[in-house]
């Protein structure tokens, strides 16, 4: 509001010169020389007189832009010929804003080129917050995803001045992709998976910046990403547009599962958290990466002894407090009471409720805590197993405060809990390590042990369904499955549940003639 | 059971869906030689 | 059994649903991910030549933007200067080297054309241009087909080859058809 008399004019004169000045042979390598004097003409228009007037300045040159685009793109006229139109302009804005931010401050204060890269992200975020707002469906992505990726091509050229604030630029990149993410701007949803999924942003966010400080950034924007398709995924509506932005994100986690695995590892707790539980592909595709120096065995090796593979002693790294997700406090100060010393006796009664949030359906059960639950009392189980010098096994993770709890939840959560929470328990069947072998043995155990069909059908349920989708499958997945199907203690084929249907009959053959 | 935002999400994105980023879009422009896009018959090679 | 959508009834019912719906494919059971354009089994890393989510094949190679010194970047001082793309001023290894690079556009397009002007004609089965020997005539030619020695040329090895060869015309395909505007060098267009 309240823009100064005569700067919108201003505004409009000084880009147009730059514009021109940008896209003349006379502008210098890089168009340093063409800067120098544009420089000038911006003092001499008091342009850069108080951060107030920069601010307008760089609000006015995004509008411009950007109306710019849209009487482009209004035009009819071939695509080609538009982007020429509309990139001719936008090129030149953002070499303009690399200059201002390579330049600004002296060589050395890196704090005042990532204020000014900050307060102009912030700008162009906010313009098309409030373009996306006023024009509805009508809004265009064009402008702005030109604007934010050649803006992150240029600040991560191979300069000095640039490579000593790169993480700096990075997070303020982040910062701003998370502002737009596809729940807060749904109509820029296609570009940003473009921004995000870029060949230099994931080589600079995963690669390149050192001792993965870019992980943690890159893997909110990957949440943010499955949050906003987690509603039409769990109600498996996948019309057109959610389809193609459904495969696109498929794609980029192939991509991932490719060449950082490692990455999907550290953050598959965080993923699955907000992954719904239908979507088990996207799931699997997350479960099934493992580190690249590890040579997994042969799940479907004869008589292959799970219990002797030295990975299975090692804990995987796991970026996220799960333990910090029990809340409230109390809830966890009991928890933790039952697990030292199975006290207080009302607190196996008490969890199932502890567990419900609403009577909504579709939103009856709290599954961040049952996940975060499941992995701690897990990880609590472990810790107290190797404390006794022992291995985590059928015979060993059994008559434990810690079992007590599964067992408890099993037994006395409706079909629904149930499901989510073996859903928690097979969600850490994964590569080999100490996780995936407990929660193998302890859905083993539960199935042994469990005093009706019910449960047994449903833990059958939870992984056939993981199995039957396209590949890629999970290790523990598999080991768990073959055990089931191949150990004849556990009496699978007598069930029930597995003739329950032809297609179903057919189901266990063909996955079992596989596993066999 | 879907919000009355995510049907506002589903609007936006389908409107979104209908001008899709090009790869061109994140491509520093080529003056000579731009992409043309065009469907070419499947027996060419396409990559 | 348990009856409501999380046993076995329920994984069931979604199945058989999902086999009439084609909304549900996506989700069970699944999308063969093999069929996304990336080569998974690839030794090199896909990010790198990563086009976008939505592209079913990696970047071209003259798509990827690297930095080079400014020096190098001389379109800005030449573009007046350099002649118009005209394909019938080409060799033929240029227009092969143009086809070949640049599958899904339009460039690809012109490319057959000009080939199918010089006598080239593209085998829509082999996935070849192929064209007589000249001074060659076919040993035996029906209406239908042709047998004699043709030059095939061979992309993977980047040359002419030779071959004796049992030509059916239906195999070959027309002439190209270029789409009715043909773009090259857009003029930038000012504010």
């Amino acid at each position: 509001f309240d823009d100064p008399p005569g700067l919108h004019e201003k505004t409009e004169f000084l880009l147009r010169e730059w514009v021109n000045m940008y896209h003349s042979p006379a502008a210098g390598r890089d168009s340093t020389k063409a800067f120098s004097a544009f420089v000038q003409q911006m003092h001499q228009q008091g342009i850069l007189k108080t951060d107030d007037l920069i601010t307008r300045f760089f609000r006015l040159c995004t509008e411009m832009c950007v109306d710019l685009c849209y009487r482009a793109l209004s035009e009819q006229s071939s695509p080609t010929l538009i982007r020429a139109k509309c990139f001719h302009t936008l090129d030149a804005f953002v070499r303009l804003i690399a200059l201002l931010v390579k330049h600004s401050g002296d060589s050395a204060n890196t704090v005042t080129k990532i204020n000014l890269l900050n307060k102009v992200l912030g700008i162009v975020a906010g313009v098309l917050l409030q373009d996306h707002e006023v024009r509805g469906t009508d809004f265009q992505q064009l402008p702005y995803h030109r604007i934010f990726i050649m803006l992150f091509i240029e600040l991560n050229a191979p300069e000095h001045v640039l490579e000593s604030i790169n993480f700096q630029v990075l997070t303020a990149f982040c910062n701003t992709f998370h502002i737009l993410r596809p729940a807060k701007a749904p109509g820029f949803a296609f570009a940003w998976l473009e921004l995000i999924s870029h060949r230099v942003f994931i080589g600079r966010m995963l690669a390149i910046t050192p001792q993965q400080r870019g992980w943690s950034m890159y893997a909110q924007l990957l949440s943010d990403l499955f949050k906003f398709l987690a509603p039409f995924l769990r109600n498996a509506n996948l019309d057109k547009p959610t389809q193609l932005l459904y495969k696109g994100t498929l794609r980029v986690l192939l991509v991932l599962l490719h060449d950082f695995p490692e990455f999907l590892c550290d953050f598959h707790y965080a993923f699955c958290d907000v992954i719904p539980p239908n979507c088990i592909q996207m799931r699997n595709l997350i479960l099934s990466a493992f580190p690249r120096n590890m040579r997994l065995p042969d799940p479907f090796t004869p008589n292959l002894k799970v219990d002797m593979l030295p990975e299975i002693a090692m804990p995987p790294r796991i970026m996220t407090n799960f333990a910090k997700m029990i809340q409230p406090k109390g809830f966890k100060n009991d928890m933790d009471s039952y697990l030292t010393s199975r006290s207080p006796v009302t607190f196996l009664s008490e969890l199932r409720s502890s567990l419900q949030i609403s009577s909504e359906p579709g939103n009856r059960y709290n599954i961040p805590l049952i996940n975060a639950l499941v992995l701690y009392v897990g990880t609590q189980a472990i810790t107290f197993i190797h404390s006794k010098g022992l291995q985590p096994s059928m015979s060993t993770i059994a008559h434990s405060s810690h079992m007590d709890i599964f067992q408890n939840l099993a037994v006395d959560l409706d079909t629904e809990g149930r499901y989510l929470f073996l859903n928690a328990i097979a969600n850490q069947l994964r590569y080999p390590n100490s996780h995936t072998h407990y929660f193998s043995c302890t859905l083993l155990y539960l199935f042994a042990e469990a005093n009706s069909e019910a449960i047994q059908e449903q833990i059958t349920r939870v992984l056939l369904e993981r199995l039957i989708v396209n590949r890629p499958h999970p290790w523990g997945l598999l080991i768990t499955f073959i055990e089931l199907i191949k150990n004849p203690s556990f009496k699978f084929w007598n069930h029930d549940f597995v003739h329950c249907a032809p297609e179903i009959e057919k189901l266990f053959e063909s996955v079992a003639r596989s596993c066999m | 059971p879907l919000q009355k935002e995510h049907l506002y999400q589903l609007a936006m994105l389908e409107a979104g869906f209908h001008h899709l980023p090009h790869p061109s879009d994140s491509e520093r422009q080529r003056h000579y030689l731009p992409r043309n896009p065009c469907p070419t018959p499947t027996h060419y090679p396409q990559t | 059994m348990v009856t409501d959508q999380f046993g076995m009834v329920g994984l069931l019912t979604f199945i058989r649903a999902a086999e009439t719906d084609p909304n549900l494919v996506a989700l069970a059971p699944g999308i063969d991910l093999t069929t996304l354009g990336l080569n998974l089994n690839s030794p090199e890393n896909l990010y790198s030549t990563f086009q976008s989510p939505w592209a079913d094949a990696p970047c071209r190679p003259q798509d990827i933007d690297f930095h080079v010194p400014s020096e190098y970047l001389t379109n800005i001082f030449i573009r007046d200067k350099l002649a118009p793309i005209k394909l019938n001023r080409y060799g033929e290894d240029l227009l092969f080297f143009l086809f070949y690079m640049n599958g899904g556009d339009m460039l690809q397009l012109a490319a057959a054309a000009e080939l199918y002007n010089r006598d080239w004609r593209y085998h829509k089965e082999e996935r070849v241009w192929i064209t007589r020997a000249p001074g060659m005539e076919p040993a035996i030619k029906t209406n239908t087909y042709e047998r004699g020695t043709y030059y095939f040329f061979d992309a993977q090895n980047w040359r002419k080859v030779a071959k004796e060869f049992h030509l059916e015309y239906d195999k070959l395909e027309e002439r190209p058809h270029l789409p009715p505007t043909l773009h090259h060098n857009p003029s930038p267009a000012a504010m």
